[in-house]
């Protein structure tokens, strides 16, 4: 693993850490919460405890500064660096600056104080950035969700140091999907303006014609309002919108722009019973206009122009698209087919002849 | 700089002050002395190879926006 040249590392496993001074956009309560629960998250995984001291100075030191700190790293005013943080050592070693004049938070707004600080602190214990898109440790700010699972690339990394937590339970990171990866299944998938995307976690996989590989990247770069681990998406090209849906809500996208009022609720939207909580898979057939939702052993049929529901369902998917089996993940329409996925294995359903002409791995449209 | 495609100064100013910043651009460049060309390809790579961009050697505009996104300002390649 990159670790700092050098490995430089804490020999001593309890360390302390001092405040010295706060942000005005958050309250200091908010402010040691926060860092506190940084400290958190790298004791979880390692033998490591941190432990505050108040009159002294701590190991590691963290404050806010404005501009030039005498530091040789002056900051740069609102947005862009954001903080810095120095590798294990005395003094200076481990402390953590955090620039001033950014707009600190404690929710998904820029910037999550937390997440940062998290950030900053794997650099406080010796590790340098990493490439995985997915790591707390990679170089850009990647904060667009709520909820924070430490990446397995930051464990193994932080481990590589410190060795594992004496926890009995050893905690499970998140991983960054490979979309070669043959048991790699998928949350949702749809077409968008010609492409295709997969999603899985925080994450999105594109594939378009003039890429020659997939694009690997966060939804929260392009739908920063989106939730990660979405049930299922459709697009609705004659309006050019995008719906996602996760549990019993639904976000409409056009382009980069999550539509005004939602998400909202499946069941005043489409016409839903209370009974039906979420959504499996949906795809809409560009000809017809009309929607299909999957929901369990059922599916429903939608009308777009109509914006109702079609009467007689909902149906067994095991009737209305035999060979598919009785409960589907994902689903999308190419080319007069659509393709059903179902764990790691997809299901070519042609249009035409209403029966599956081919059964193929899930991960065929990566070029792997 | 024959680097950039477009010759935009602002553009090349921003990819160096980047590089400067955090792939160790002006010590490497006071030490070696290579061909300037040369190095701040080397380097845009570097940095396209570590953001998973497609590697170039070339500021284009995946790159540029890359570089503008706020980040932390540990440098990413540093001895």
């Amino acid at each position: 693993y990159a670790i700092t040249y050098d490995n430089p590392r804490w020999t001593k496993t309890n360390l302390t850490y001092s405040i010295l001074n706060y942000t005005p956009y958050l309250s200091r309560a908010v402010v040691e919460e926060s860092i506190e629960k940084a400290f958190q998250v790298w004791s979880s995984v390692t033998p490591l405890t941190f432990s505050r001291v108040y009159d002294e100075e701590g190991d590691i030191e963290l404050a806010f500064y404005r501009g030039d700190h005498d530091d040789n790293n002056p900051f740069d005013g609102p947005n862009y660096s954001l903080a810095h943080a120095f590798q294990p050592g005395p003094r200076i070693g481990g402390d953590v600056h955090f620039d001033l004049d950014e707009r600190w938070t404690d929710t998904s707004e820029n910037f999550n104080l937390f997440y940062v600080a998290t950030h900053e602190l794997g650099h406080s214990l010796g590790l340098t950035h990493s490439s995985d898109i997915g790591a707390l440790m990679f170089p850009s700010y990647t904060w667009y969700t709520d909820d924070f699972v430490l990446n397995q690339d930051d464990i193994n990394r932080i481990q590589a140091l410190y060795g594992p937590s004496p926890n009995p339970v050893q905690p499970t990171g998140a991983t960054t999907p490979q979309p070669c990866d043959s048991d790699l299944t998928f949350d949702a998938i749809t077409t968008f303006r010609g492409e295709v995307m997969f999603f899985k976690g925080r994450f999105y996989i594109r594939v378009a014609r003039f890429l020659p590989e997939p694009e690997l990247n966060l939804i929260g770069i392009l739908w920063p309002n989106l939730p990660g681990k979405l049930d299922a998406a459709y697009e609705a090209s004659i309006i050019d919108e995008v719906r996602f849906f996760k549990g019993n809500r639904v976000w409409a996208v056009r382009t980069q722009s999550v539509l005004r009022g939602f998400p909202v609720d499946i069941q005043s939207f489409f016409g839903f019973p209370s009974s039906v909580t979420h959504i499996d898979a949906a795809v809409s057939e560009e000809y017809s206009e009309k929607t299909y939702f999957f929901v369990d052993d059922m599916y429903w049929r939608y009308d777009e122009r109509r914006r109702s529901m079609d009467p007689g369902y909902p149906k067994l998917i095991s009737e209305g698209f035999p060979g598919v089996g009785n409960k589907v993940d994902d689903v999308f329409e190419k080319n007069g087919y659509f393709y059903f996925f179902r764990e790691t294995t997809q299901y070519r359903f042609n249009l035409q002849t209403k029966r599956v002409d081919a059964i193929r791995d899930s991960n065929t449209w990566f070029n792997c | 700089f024959p680097v950039f495609q477009d010759g935009q100064r602002q553009d090349v100013e921003t990819a160096w002050k980047y590089l400067e910043n955090y792939y160790n651009l002006n010590k490497e460049t006071a030490a070696s002395d290579p061909s300037v060309k040369e190095l701040m390809a080397r380097k845009l790579k570097q940095m396209q190879q570590i953001f998973g961009l497609k590697v170039t050697g070339k500021s284009d505009p995946e790159t540029l926006r890359a570089m503008r996104k706020p980040r932390c300002g540990v440098p990413d390649a540093t001895p």
